[in-house]
């Protein structure tokens, strides 16, 4: 309504959540193959050995 | 990262870098991956989180990009940053909300939608650290971090506290935390768009008082939104970002993070080595992460928060301060989409004991090797620091000052020795009232 207020075609399609996390992703030249990480329980290896794993683990790395 | 020494060995442990994965018990299957760097200098430093923002993006944006130990040559190998914020620090850098950087979940619904759940998620993972890392859990802690984070790093300090007053766990030394070019109070930071905007030459007169007829409208939105809403909040975000895009739209094409710089077509910045970095199989296998993408920025993430985006989180603040903790809210002067004038003014506007002798204080020069890098203008546990020279982030544009200012804010000697005291309360009043 605000749009039609103030004659503003701000509501552009562009201008929708989607749109504005995609520009920001794009404006930071990232190309993530994922849109976010939630993986698959049944195909991957490290979610099969969930269970026994502490609350944290952590290692060291050079 | 690649030439790992192998696994086990104690020189590995001297070299005091440590990644891992922390289990979020608010969830179904949820694992938090962080990065905890020991200080290069003195072993008792503090221990400061950074948190990046978004929403959505991953903490290795700013671990390479801004303040952390090392930046990425172009052939992929990492040198040192002269002014990693390791140098002052105990660092951590922790991808969250879950589904952003190496973080990930076997669940959907685990993908957080407010401020609760993110700083339960941080909370839990803060008592499994220092559960781990005894040794730290005394140290001085600080939150830290820029952009989206400015909601996250209030709600995580309250966290904090709540927690220790209630005895909870490990008790957390928790001394202060950061906001750069932070969102945390849309109702005045939105409304400052216009303003900051014709300030600094980006839209006429005449624009800036047809973008003042929504400021209003965005503003009962926001009250509508409040801190718990739900529908009247993704409403009052498409209503108060045009504002933002009313700006941009007559601002030429200018970076929307930094005012001096212009976007080469939709590319501000080029952060894709970090990408290609850790989608590396050597990389991937020393970080211990097997087979799970690096996720940069989720856009899941970003569309999970709408309807915490323009959610006041200045409400939980002047308890914090009220209690001893303290608050630095900085921001580089060029950038448009945190401006510094938005966050002076709710920092100016907070109710709490200090507020009056806050606004009354004088701005005195934040100086850096002798020359002005900003101006700085604190009250007790109160500091707001407009960085020269800088954009939205901070730490990249100014590493220097960033890292003399976190040094300087940590022990409690911000205004520094050589500080000369130039301007009269008037001015003062001018970080705010200038417009």
């Amino acid at each position: 309504s605000s749009s039609t207020l103030l004659n503003d075609r701000s509501f552009e399609i562009s201008n929708l959540p989607l749109s504005r996390a995609e520009k920001l992703i794009r404006e930071l030249n990232l190309f993530p193959k994922l849109d976010v990480n939630v993986i698959d329980v049944t195909d991957s290896t490290l979610a099969s050995a969930e269970e026994e794993v502490p609350s944290i683990v952590e290692r060291s790395f050079r | 990262f690649p030439n790992i020494i192998s696994d086990g060995g104690a020189t590995v442990e001297d070299l005091g870098h440590h990644a891992g994965y922390f289990k979020l018990p608010k969830s179904q299957g949820a694992r938090m991956f962080y990065f905890f760097f020991e200080s290069r200098k003195k072993k008792d430093a503090p221990v400061v989180i950074w948190l990046t923002g978004g929403p959505g993006c991953s903490s290795e944006l700013a671990m390479f990009y801004e303040n952390g130990p090392f930046k990425i040559d172009k052939n992929m190998s990492l040198a040192w940053n002269e002014y990693g914020w390791d140098q002052a620090s105990n660092l951590l850098y922790v991808d969250q909300p879950v589904g952003t950087g190496f973080s990930y979940t076997t669940d959907k619904s685990d993908i957080r939608h407010d401020e609760t759940g993110v700083s339960d998620d941080l909370y839990d993972f803060l008592q499994a650290f220092f559960a781990e890392h005894p040794e730290l859990a005394n140290k001085d802690f600080y939150i830290t971090g820029e952009s989206y984070a400015g909601h996250y790093i209030p709600a995580f300090a309250a966290r904090v506290h709540k927690g220790n007053r209630a005895n909870e766990g490990v008790h957390v030394n928790l001394k202060g935390f950061a906001i750069g070019n932070g969102l945390t109070d849309p109702a005045i930071q939105y409304p400052a768009y216009p303003d900051y905007a014709l300030e600094m030459g980006l839209i006429t007169q005449a624009e800036h008082d047809r973008l003042e007829k929504i400021v209003p409208l965005c503003e009962l939105s926001i009250k509508l939104c409040g801190t718990d809403g739900t529908t009247s909040c993704l409403a009052s975000y498409l209503v108060c970002n045009t504002l933002f895009t009313g700006v941009m739209k007559h601002a030429g094409g200018v970076n929307h993070y930094d005012i001096r710089k212009k976007c080469e077509g939709s590319l501000c910045y080029d952060f894709s080595n970090m990408e290609k970095f850790l989608n590396l199989q050597s990389v991937r296998k020393s970080l211990g992460v097997g087979d799970i993408e690096f996720v940069s920025c989720s856009t899941s993430v970003y569309q999970a928060m709408l309807q915490d985006w323009m959610r006041n989180l200045e409400v939980g603040i002047p308890t914090l301060l009220e209690d001893g903790i303290n608050l630095l809210v900085y921001a580089g002067e060029y950038d448009l989409i945190c401006n510094w004038l938005g966050n002076s003014r709710w920092v100016n506007a907070m109710e709490w004991s200090g507020k009056e002798n806050f606004k009354a204080s004088k701005e005195v020069p934040f100086v850096v090797d002798g020359k002005e890098a900003g101006k700085l203008k604190s009250y007790g546990q109160l500091s707001f620091l407009k960085v020269h020279d800088a954009g939205h982030m901070v730490p990249m544009d100014q590493p220097k000052a960033a890292l003399e200012m976190l040094k300087g804010w940590m022990e409690n000697s911000l205004t520094g020795v050589d500080a000369v005291t130039t301007s009269t309360t008037t001015e003062g009043e001018d970080l705010v009232a200038q417009m």
